[in-house]
């Protein structure tokens, strides 16, 4: 049975896409077989690996609205090993239509689990909305990892985040467990280094060691089409995506 | 009749709520009385003004759901002439029941012409997700102010915002113009400049002269419950945004 991930967080732009890519690819180089989900109607996860959203005609809305099966909705990327189900930009009606379904919120728990899927880790990468689509994706999940910057904003979001786990594991999936990623940081920056202080001390375990540093090759690898471990293999991220992934498989290992 | 600006953009991060704070203080220092609606559930416009998003009794959902008066629903800041109608967590309630509301994309509309609301300008801060409250902001606006970064993703995003206008054009809203704001621009970054002249190109005069570029004081006044302008008041990034604020206050005179 696959170990499934979601990558989620209210605030925007915190980088649960370039995390979901990343670790992905990263666990996909150290021998995983990696399926990426994509619950995002700005199709960004699917735009990285360089399908045009805009041709995606089945997607995980389908997965999610009409039970079409995982197994036939996935697709291989450029990269062995790592298979993705994309999204296109109906998927903004999966948000508002879900609700309607009985047990709308293991929709997507119940089709991960007698799908025909050979995976070890599944990866949902989620939109920066706490609606009902991350609500299956969190309903579905093992780990929760929230990629968080060390900033006013993103820290204030925790709260609702915590908020969520709380709702989520009194309701559908009791097991869910969380780890937080502080990503984005700028050692020089007086603001992320006080921040981050304060995250190692109101979380202590709950953040992980790795830490994802400011790293343009990030910004240049979607454009390419390519996670950045493949497009800029020795750049300071994909060495911290690696460690990543290597703190990731052995969390799970150990729970 | 005030003149009503909606900031929104579906990509996360792109400073949407940065914008409408300091956008709204640099008008109110030029002498016009402003009014911000937070439409966002995680209510950063509230908390960056210093107030407590959990105490919020009354807030744009009361509007939006059961027609509360705006003029019953704002309250003053710490700014005079700065006004605010505040969010709080039920606002992802909104976006969900909303739907449901006959009529429902112009609740927002007729909510502010009916109510004795005397400002010049009302600035409205959306969620970074295009469901029926981004609908609402963009079916009472005059003008979109879309700030966007000049990344990959956030330039893929504006496809879809496109589409959004054209949409909201042809059902509530004939009205309504737009303008893009370069927002946390790096002048220094090659990937930030090669975007920015892209932007220039396809947007022509849909492109604001004025760029903001990045400035660490942004990540420091939020934590103040300051707006830029009274925080660090010589900074560059307060002085882009008063030169904004003029820019904006100038094109809304021609149209
Ligand atoms: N470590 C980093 N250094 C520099 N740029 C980064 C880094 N991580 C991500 N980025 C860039 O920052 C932007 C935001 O990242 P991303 O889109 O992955 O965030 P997100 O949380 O998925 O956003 P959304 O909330 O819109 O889904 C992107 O343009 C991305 O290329
Ligand atoms: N010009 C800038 N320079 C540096 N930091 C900035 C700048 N503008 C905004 N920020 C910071 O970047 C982060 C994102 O900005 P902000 O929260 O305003 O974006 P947003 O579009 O409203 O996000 P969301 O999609 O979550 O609503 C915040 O932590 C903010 O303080
Ligand atoms: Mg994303
Ligand atoms: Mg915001």
């Amino acid at each position: 049975m696959a170990i499934i991930i979601s990558i989620a967080n209210e605030k925007g732009g915190v980088a649960k896409t370039t995390t979901a890519l990343s670790l992905g690819a990263a666990m996909v180089e150290s021998g995983a077989r990696v399926l990426l989900i994509d619950l995002d109607a700005q199709a960004n996860l699917t735009l990285a690996l360089g399908i045009e959203p805009g041709k995606v005609q089945r997607s995980a809305g389908n997965i999610l609205l009409e039970s079409a099966q995982p197994s036939l909705v996935s697709r291989e990327t450029g990269i062995p090993g790592l298979d993705i189900i994309p999204a296109n930009n109906e998927m903004v009606y999966t948000e508002r239509y879900l609700p309607s379904r009985p047990g709308y919120e293991t929709v997507l728990r119940k089709a991960l689990q007698d799908s025909e899927l050979d995976y070890d880790f599944i990866i949902l990468d989620c939109p920066p909305f706490l609606g009902s689509v991350t609500m299956n994706a969190l309903s579905a999940s093992n780990l929760l990892l929230m990629p968080t910057q060390a900033e006013y904003f993103s820290v204030y979001a925790l709260r609702n985040m915590m908020y969520l786990i709380r709702r989520v594991r009194a309701q559908t999936n009791p097991q869910l467990t969380y780890r937080l990623l502080i990503t984005m940081f700028d050692r020089r920056n007086r603001i992320h280094r006080t921040l981050s202080e304060q995250l190692h001390t109101t979380f202590a375990d709950g953040l992980l060691q790795t830490v994802i540093e400011t790293d343009t090759r990030l910004r240049e690898s979607p454009i390419a089409g390519l996670p950045v471990i493949y497009h800029s293999p020795k750049t300071r991220s994909a060495v911290q995506y690696r460690a990543l992934a290597q703190e990731i498989m052995d969390y799970v290992k150990e729970t």
